[in-house]
Parts: structure tokens; C-alpha cells; sequence
């Protein structure tokens, strides 16, 4: 379903040329539970950020479900980003004056729900990641790992095919980073697709495959258990 | 050295009451090294907060260095968050429209040191978390590990004897992170006070006491090895 080949990614900084992807080629199909791993600044939210087609590559080619994604229309972009794509970030990026809920809520209604529809489905999404009490708090009057949860289920809100998380347990505590990975194991069973990018191994255990980035370059790719 | 007897934190949120820290005593002498952990929403931050003399208590004392911080003038308390006391936040607060070095500048701007030696003391900190060749980029230009850095090089840049890290190491692969601890296990070699909030119970284990925190209380506060 995903298949990025050769994909490069170079900022320009003055005259220096930073080199964040060198050309990794990876593919994905559906129903596949990966787990991303790599040092700090080797290219995992950069080739994230593509995957989630948030950015586009230096060169390179990203076909998704067999479709180019450099020749696709504007809508047909924001409708694979809203509907099929669920994209936790590893700044979280929620909205700083709204509430809990209506941060929740942001992909229904892009997705064309009714407030009564939006706002089931996002309580339910804030219940499912333990936030049922925070739902009027601002994303200041949370804490770190709360926040962090908002923008989980914000991700999972549309019930999206492909799911894409950038450090999702980075601040949790061990037992609440467990039933966040219950919840991806879940939706793996369900037929959804996870890529996970984590720096901790007890995370990446759950995957069934781990890649693993170096300087920009793709230095594993091995099936596990 | 830090002394804080019975201090709560409640927050009101219209009809409701979060107590956010529900009477928490905790004696620190110089040269201690302890971890902080718990769920997430527990209160560490918080309680880190008051520590650092970043927030106030809504009851309860807090002495640092014998003397009661509610009687300090605001100058006292600049001097104290300025010169004894570096403070890694959980969502780094770095300075988005400045570069990582300017970033890092800043603590000594306020400590009134010349641009020649503010700028030799910020590229030695920067040398010393591995972003030697990132000086130049903005936060926005640099990977989530790599903010984490910037901010530690930024606590440590003036070199507080009272180092409070909340999360450090969140957003870093292993080594990196341990290249972390390793400048703290220095930095406390040398005579100083670190004080850690982790989820990572790797991470705690370099600490000499860990203290447990659940729903705003202290759950265990005991010494290790
Ligand atoms: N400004 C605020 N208004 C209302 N509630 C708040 C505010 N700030 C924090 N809280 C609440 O206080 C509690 C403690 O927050 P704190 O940030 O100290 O938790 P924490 O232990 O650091 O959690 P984490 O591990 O997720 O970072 C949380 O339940 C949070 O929702
Ligand atoms: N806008 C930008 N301009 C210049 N360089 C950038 C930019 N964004 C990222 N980089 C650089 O690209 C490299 C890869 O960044 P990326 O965010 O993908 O790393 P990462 O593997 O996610 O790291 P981490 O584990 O620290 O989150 C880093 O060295 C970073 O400094
Ligand atoms: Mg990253
Ligand atoms: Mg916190």
C-alpha cells in the first residue's frame, strides 16, 4: 500500500547542504505492524513526514495504494490525510486555544461529520486513551503524557486504514505507554496498517518488522517473532 | 538544600477542582542525585515547577537554601532561576524565531557575560550534547531529539549547581541518551544536585534515590545502591 523508492530530502542552509534522507526505498502493504528505530536526527520523522504526505521528497518516488503521490491533485491529498492517514506527531501540534475535545474533534469535521456524530466519536476517542476527565482543558492545563495521549486520539478519531506514530510513548509512564500499544495492537487485528517510530525497544517488541535508520539511510529491515 | 513541607497545587476549571498536588513533603540536600517517577498526570512536573521556582504553591512551604522562597523578592527569585538552578523542560520552550546557539546564549545574557565568552561557553555546551554542527538551524529546523539537546546544553550553559531535567531523554535513541546521563553523572561527580523526571526505569537507575509519585502524592521515596 506504501511504497516510497530512492526517496532523498535536503535542506539547503546557507551554503551548507543538510543531508536528511540519502535515498531509502521501503515498502509496506496492508495489514503491516512496523516499528521505526534509529539515533536522534537520522531521518525517521523526515521519511514519517513523506509517508504521511506532509512533505514532499529532494527525488525519489512515493507511490501510494499503486498511485503516485507527486502527480496527485491537491484534494486527492488532503483526502488521503484526512480519511486514510492517522498521524501522530512527535510534537503532538494540537491546537493551544482549543479544548481537549475540540482538538479531537478537527478531523471530523474535514471529514463532514455532524456535531452530534463529531462529538461521540471524539469522547469515545478521549475515553479509549484515558482522558475522559480533561475534555474541557486547554493543551496548557494538560500535562506532557496527557497531551500527548490528545494527539493519539486525535489521529485515531476517523478511523483511519494507516496509522503513523512518531514517538507516541515518549511521555508516558510505562503502564500508560502499555495501553497505548494495546490500542495499536487492536487496531492491527482489526486490518489496519502501524508504523510506529520509537527509540525504545520494549515499544518496538510489539512491531512485526523493525527498520532501522542511520544517517539518513535505511541500515536494517528485519521480520521479527 | 530544597525543602518543600506539605505544598498542594490546585487548579479551578470553572465548577471543578484539579488537585494537581495534594500535599507533598520532600527534603533534597546538596549533592543528592534522585529520580522523579509516576502515571502520567501525577504531578511531576508540576512539583518540578515549584521546585525550580517557576510556579507557587497554593499551600503549603517551600525553603531553598534555608530561606522561604514566599518571602523573596522577584529579584532574588531571578537570581536563583538565573544562576543556581538549570531547568530542562518537558516541552523544551525554545525561543522558535532564534538559532540553537542564540538559544543557548541566553541564560548568560542574563548572567551578564561578555558576547566573547557567552559565545565560547554556548558552543563548548552545544559540543557537549553533540550539536556542534547544528548551530546555526532553528528549532524548527532541527529533529525532535535534537531540540531535547538544545535544551539541556541551554540548562546546563551556566553551570547551575542545581540541575532539574524533566523528561531529558524522551526523544533520544539509547545512546544518545545514555551520552545524557553520562554528562549528568559528571556533572553530580563534580558536587552538584540533579533531580530527574523519567518514565524510563533505565534512566532512574543511574539516580542514587527515586521518588514515586501517584495522583498528586508521594507514593515511596527510598534509596538505591
Ligand atoms: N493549568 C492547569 N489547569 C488545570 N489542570 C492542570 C493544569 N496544569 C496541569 N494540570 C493537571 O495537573 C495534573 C498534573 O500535571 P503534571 O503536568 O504535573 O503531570 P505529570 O506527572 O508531569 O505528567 P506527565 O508524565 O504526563 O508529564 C494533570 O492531571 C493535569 O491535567
Ligand atoms: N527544516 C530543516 N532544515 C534543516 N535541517 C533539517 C530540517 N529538518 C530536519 N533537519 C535535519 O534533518 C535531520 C533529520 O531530522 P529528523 O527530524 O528526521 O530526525 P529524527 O530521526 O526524527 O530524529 P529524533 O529521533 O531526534 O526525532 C536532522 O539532522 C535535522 O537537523
Ligand atoms: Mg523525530
Ligand atoms: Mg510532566
Amino acid at each position: 500500500v506504501i511504497e516510497i523508492e530512492n526517496v532523498t530530502k535536503l535542506y539547503k542552509m546557507g551554503a551548507e547542504i543538510v543531508h536528511a534522507l540519502r535515498g531509502v526505498s521501503l515498502t509496506v502493504r496492508r495489514n503491516e505492524y512496523l516499528a521505526v528505530m534509529g539515533p536522534s536526527g537520522s531521518g525517521k520523522s523526515t521519511m514519517m513526514n513523506m509517508l504521511g504526505c506532509l512533505d514532499t521528497p529532494t527525488s525519489g518516488k512515493y507511490h501510494f495504494t499503486g498511485k503516485d503521490v507527486s502527480s496527485m491533485t491537491d484534494d486527492e491529498l488532503a483526502d488521503i490525510r484526512n480519511r486514510e492517514i492517522g498521524f501522530v506527531f512527535q510534537t503532538f501540534n494540537l491546537l493551544p486555544r482549543s479544548t481537549t475535545l475540540a482538538n479531537v474533534e478537527l478531523p471530523l469535521i474535514y471529514a463532514g461529520y455532524s456535531p452530534g456524530d463529531r462529538r461521540e466519536k471524539a469522547v469515545k476517542a478521549l475515553h479509549d486513551v484515558g482522558l475522559g476527565e480533561r475534555m474541557g482543558h486547554k493543551p496548557n492545563e494538560l500535562s506532557g503524557g496527557q497531551r500527548q495521549r490528545v494527539a493519539i486520539a486525535r489521529a485515531l478519531v476517523n478511523n483511519p486504514s494507516i496509522i503513523l506514530a512518531d514517538e507516541p510513548t515518549g511521555n508516558l509512564d510505562s503502564r500508560t505507554g502499555e495501553e497505548i500499544m494495546q490500542l495499536l495492537e487492536d487496531l492491527y487485528a482489526q486490518g489496519n496498517t502501524i508504523i510506529v517510530v520509537t527509540h525504545e525497544e520494549d515499544i518496538a517488541r510489539h512491531a512485526r518488522r523493525i527498520v532501522r535508520l542511520r544517517d539518513g539511510l535505511i541500515e536494517s529491515d528485519a521480520r521479527q517473532q
